[in-house]
């Protein structure tokens, strides 16, 4: 579903928050 | 088990994606679901963002939202 999509998209942007 | 026929998710996959075009997180997130790659949403989040990171894609935004790229 694109709630999933939205989830699983906000879940990579923290992961790489702190790597940017 | 996944068969040949599956999509894999792999550096050079996601590197090939990003030379040929700038991509939100999004983006690639839809070139690799879940139903198509056999991995778990927290697995996909996992491998993508390590390859990411190994990747270190340039960023830029566009229209708002960040895009990666890569240049050959």
């Amino acid at each position: 579903s694109s709630s999933e999509a939205d989830e699983m998209a906000a879940a990579l942007e923290a992961e790489l928050n702190d790597f940017m | 088990t996944p068969s040949a026929s599956d999509v894999l998710l792999t550096e050079d996959a996601v590197r090939r994606y990003l030379i040929r075009k700038p991509m939100t997180t999004k983006d690639l997130l839809k070139k690799f679901q879940t139903k198509r790659t056999g991995l778990s949403s927290e697995q996909t989040v996992n491998v993508l963002a390590q390859i990411l990171k190994r990747l270190n894609p340039e960023r830029k935004n566009i229209n708002d939202k960040m895009h990666f790229y890569l240049t050959e």
